[in-house]
C-alpha cells in the first residue's frame, strides 16, 4: 500500500 | 502506474529532449530563460533526495537521475559553453527568480504533508515547479518571435502538465486513498499559467504560420 510520505510520482 | 502517468512523464522527457537538441544542433540557448533551467535544476535536486532513502521502481530511479543530470548539463551549457553562452538572450532573461524562491520556501514552510526536512523540500519543489516557467514565459514573450524548437520544447513541457492532470483524475477514480493536495492544486496553477502559450501556439499550427506572442 502506498503510504503518505512516499511520493511515486516523478 | 497509468497511461497518462507514462505519457507525462514521456512529454517531458521529450521537452528535455528537445531542448538538448537545440542546444547541440544549434549550439545557442537564444529563448531559452537560463532562470527557468537553474529553477528546475534546483526543483529536481531538492524534490529526488529520496533517491537516497526510498527504492519505488527501477524506472523511478533512473528517469529521477536523467531529469537531474539532463537539467544540470542544459545549466552547465549555457554558463560555461564557449559558443552557447554568447547565445544567452541575458537582456531579456529578467524576472526576479530570487522571488519565486522565497515564496515557494515560504510557503513550503507552512504548507507540507510533513514537518520533516525531506518532506519540506518536497513542497518546496513542488511550489517551485510550479512557477519555474515564468522565467520562460516572459522571455519569449518579451522576444516575440519563438523559433521552431523552442516552442515545441515549451508545448512538451505543458503537455507534461496536462498529462499529469489526466493522471491524478485517473488515480483518484481507481484508488480512493489517493489524495495529493499539494501536488495537485500546484499542478492545477502550473498548467494553468500555460493557456495563454498554448492559445497561441494552436493558433499558429491551425494556420501553419510561424509562433508569435503577442507583446
Amino acid at each position: 500500500g502506498e503510504t503518505n510520505t512516499t511520493h511515486d510520482e516523478l | 502506474m497509468n497511461i497518462f502517468r507514462f505519457l507525462g512523464d514521456m512529454t517531458h522527457l521529450i521537452s528535455i529532449l528537445i531542448l538538448l537538441l537545440k542546444i547541440y544542433a544549434t549550439k545557442s540557448c537564444s529563448g531559452i530563460s537560463l532562470k527557468t533551467q537553474e529553477l528546475y535544476a534546483l526543483v529536481f535536486l531538492t524534490r529526488y533526495l529520496d533517491l537516497f532513502t526510498d527504492f519505488i521502481s527501477v524506472y523511478n530511479t533512473v528517469m529521477k537521475l536523467v531529469f537531474i543530470a539532463s537539467s544540470l548539463a542544459i545549466v552547465w551549457c549555457m554558463r560555461n559553453h564557449p559558443l552557447v553562452r554568447r547565445s544567452y538572450d541575458k537582456q531579456l532573461d529578467t524576472f526576479r527568480h530570487y522571488f519565486l524562491l522565497l515564496a515557494s520556501f515560504l510557503l513550503a514552510l507552512l504548507l507540507h504533508e510533513k514537518f520533516a526536512f525531506q518532506e519540506v523540500l518536497w513542497a518546496f519543489s513542488i511550489y517551485l515547479e510550479a512557477v519555474a516557467i515564468l522565467p520562460q514565459l516572459v522571455l519569449l514573450q518579451r522576444s516575440g518571435n519563438v523559433d521552431n524548437l523552442t516552442g515545441q520544447y515549451v508545448f512538451f513541457l505543458g503537455a507534461y502538465r496536462a498529462l499529469y492532470i489526466f493522471n491524478w483524475i485517473y488515480r483518484y477514480f481507481i484508488d480512493p486513498h489517493f489524495t495529493r493536495w499539494i501536488a495537485c492544486v500546484s499542478g492545477l496553477v502550473q498548467t494553468a499559467l500555460y493557456a495563454d502559450f498554448f492559445y497561441y501556439y494552436f493558433i499558429s499550427w491551425k494556420n501553419n504560420a510561424k509562433l508569435q506572442l503577442p507583446a
